[in-house]
């Protein structure tokens, strides 16, 4: 009779896996479920502190906090958090973020849609995982729980892989 | 044990991921 192999630990989901690891910033906004993070505030203060320079105090005021059920208010903040993090690839990184990697904000808007929520989440993983305080961010991954550093790293990965530099 | 061993490899594999990542030169043009 054949060993019975032990199963692999359930896998989250990468938008799920992601919100964990956006947890780690302990931003002013919440930052527990995908509702929370559709109107793209928490997204926008995770990246200023990224990267306080590039993401700076001027940037982060052009991000409407008071957003409520406001679609376009919403709308805006997503394509502002999605400018920034593609001016940072590109002019920061030196680096252009691939077609297929690009989430679809109006999903993210309209219905929350979670998977391209982690398009986005995917997209800022990268940021601070080139930016000049990687180390430290690195670090803070190191101490997530091993099935949340698995998406963490094959998300990575993906990312180093449509790298077009 | 199969899982101890399981569970070594793929923190193992984390670990040089990671640190991998550490050792990188940060993406910057300069």
């Amino acid at each position: 009779m054949e060993e019975a192999q032990p199963l692999p630990p359930p896998e989250l989901p990468l938008c799920d896996s992601l919100i964990i690891w956006l947890q780690t910033f302990k931003t002013a906004s919440p930052c527990q479920d995908v509702k929370q993070l559709t109107n793209g505030v928490t997204m926008a203060q995770v990246l200023h502190q990224i990267d306080v320079g590039w993401f700076n105090e001027s940037w982060l005021s052009r991000i409407k906090e008071d957003v409520g059920d406001n679609w376009r208010i919403k709308a805006s903040n997503l394509k502002k958090v999605l400018q920034g993090i593609m001016s940072y690839y590109h002019e920061f990184l030196g680096q252009q973020i691939s077609e297929e990697l690009i989430p679809d904000l109006n999903q993210i808007t309209e219905c929350s849609n979670s998977v391209e929520l982690g398009r986005l989440l995917q997209l800022i993983l990268g940021c601070a995982v080139n930016c000049e305080k990687k180390q430290e961010h690195i670090k803070n991954i190191m101490t997530l729980e091993e099935s949340v550093q698995h998406v963490v790293m094959t998300a990575i990965q993906e990312l180093m892989s449509k790298e077009i530099v | 044990d199969p899982n101890m061993k399981a569970g070594a490899t793929s923190e193992g594999v984390l670990a040089n991921f990671f640190n991998s990542l550490l050792s990188k030169k940060t993406g910057s043009p300069g």
